[in-house]
């Protein structure tokens, strides 16, 4: 799925995406 | 570095140089989290390890509505953690190259 992005007033970008694969198992 | 519930990696390589690096951040324990926690994905975002301050990008994720305010100090440290930790790397490869 396409990642969501943010963008902070102070300009920092911020990109959401799947959290990676091999730590899912580790929760 | 103590465990927040929150965990901050590397999202790319660090070649020792560059002054910004990538991370990327996520809730590996929701229950360690004061707040209600929405996002269940890994937020990616640039850290310039020279100028940046881990609680200022804490507080600018809690106003992008990532955590709730009251989270603040985990994100924080967990960030200065992992930021800690590479520029610890960063000083042993020079030494060691020296």
């Amino acid at each position: 799925s396409p990642s969501a992005q943010v963008v902070h007033s102070a300009g920092r970008r911020f990109i959401v995406s799947p959290v990676p694969e091999d730590r899912l198992k580790e929760q | 570095a103590e465990d927040t519930g929150v965990r901050v990696e590397l999202a790319e390589e660090d070649d020792g140089k560059k002054a910004s690096i990538a991370l990327k951040l996520w809730v590996e324990d929701h229950k360690k989290l004061k707040g209600k926690y929405k996002e269940s994905g890994a937020i990616e975002f640039s850290f310039d390890l020279e100028k940046d301050v881990p609680e200022v990008v804490a507080q600018e994720m809690v106003e992008s509505g990532f955590f709730h305010e009251s989270d603040v100090k985990t994100v924080g440290k967990s960030i200065r953690d992992r930021v800690a930790l590479i520029k610890w790397r960063r000083a042993r490869t020079v030494s060691a190259a020296a």
